[in-house]
């Protein structure tokens, strides 16, 4: 097709689809471009905290830790490689790419993925910004509002946890609807 | 998240994504974007689709995987993105999120909801820039 080849992502962030683009253009081995040209588009969102919601300093957790979850799939063998809930390390779309090209494994997560990364030689450092450490503060001063908790005690619309089971009748509540541009999977 | 989607001229497909996922979720929450078929999916014989939004539904209907099956029996990628939307909708109606489809010749498509808008890039071999793309949700 006179369109290809072609780089295209989710949401305004065209430094990404570039990076794609000019990681597809210029690689050097036909086998591997389109998977370069995703961790490449990837891997620059990631530095730059696209939005807040991919990368380091964004989304931070109840406890206030960013976590990074990542995955990059082959089209022609449907090989691929994730991480989930990945602690300290920036570049998940990196570890994703080590994941699917130096294993047989498809996801590793958390703490052991974080293992599986450093050490295979990536960096390991917080995740944390001034501005995360101010969305979770700013959280938790709002009694711990909005949060993903149902069916506990105590009512988890109105207070903070520890939580623990309650009957499934007497508190259970419709999803949130918190999803945004600024706050999404 | 961004999700991503790479074809080059040979149509060898590739598809990824990267997140932080939800704001303040419980600590070990996974959403879709690491699972495949839900964040993104793809194969060289149809093509390529990425998700974006509530993770915790598109983990459970797969919709990338339904987009690429879409497009496998025929259907255009925005007819493909709309029927794999419509199937969340069907039991999740307040669902946010959207979906890019492209297929191996290199037509994007893509569907909305709970947004009032959703942007998306594109580039490819017709023009020199980055083309940012926006369509209204349902």
């Amino acid at each position: 097709s006179a369109t290809l080849p072609i780089v295209a992502n989710t949401w305004p962030w065209p430094q990404a689809t570039d990076a794609g683009w000019k990681a597809l253009i210029s690689s050097s081995d036909p086998n591997t471009a389109v998977l370069d040209a995703i961790q490449a588009g990837c891997t620059r969102c990631e530095e730059d905290q696209c939005d807040g919601t991919v990368g380091f300093g964004g989304s931070p957790d109840e406890n206030g830790e960013t976590t990074l979850d990542a995955l990059i799939m082959d089209g022609t063998t449907l090989n691929m490689g994730a991480v989930g809930a990945l602690r300290r390390v920036k570049n998940a779309i990196g570890v994703a790419r080590l994941v699917l090209d130096n294993t047989e494994h498809s996801m590793l997560v958390g703490e052991l993925a974080t293992e599986f990364a450093v050490q295979n030689g990536f960096k390991e450092e917080s995740l944390a910004t001034n501005h995360s450490t101010s969305m979770w503060e700013n959280w938790k001063s709002k009694q711990c509002q909005p949060n993903y908790h149902i069916n506990c005690i105590p009512d988890p619309s109105t207070s903070c946890g520890p939580y623990h089971p309650a009957s499934l009748q007497s508190n259970s509540k419709n999803k949130t609807g918190n999803i945004r541009p600024d706050n999404h999977d | 998240t961004i999700g991503m989607i790479a074809i080059d001229n040979n149509g060898k497909t590739a598809a990824g994504t990267s997140t932080n996922g939800l704001n303040h979720k419980i600590p070990g929450r996974v959403g879709d974007s690491p699972i495949p078929g839900a964040g993104a999916y793809t194969d060289d014989d149809v093509g390529a689709a990425v998700a974006t939004g509530d993770g915790d539904v598109m983990m459970r209907l797969l919709p990338t995987y339904q987009l690429v099956e879409n497009m496998r029996q025929g259907m255009s990628p925005e007819e493909a993105a709309r029927d794999a939307l419509n199937r969340i909708l069907k039991r999740y109606s307040t669902f946010e999120g959207a979906l890019i489809g492209v297929n191996i010749k290199g037509e994007v498509g893509a569907a909305c909801t709970g947004f009032e808008n959703f942007s998306f890039c594109v580039r490819t071999a017709k023009s020199t820039n980055t083309t940012i793309h926006s369509i209204p949700c349902v």
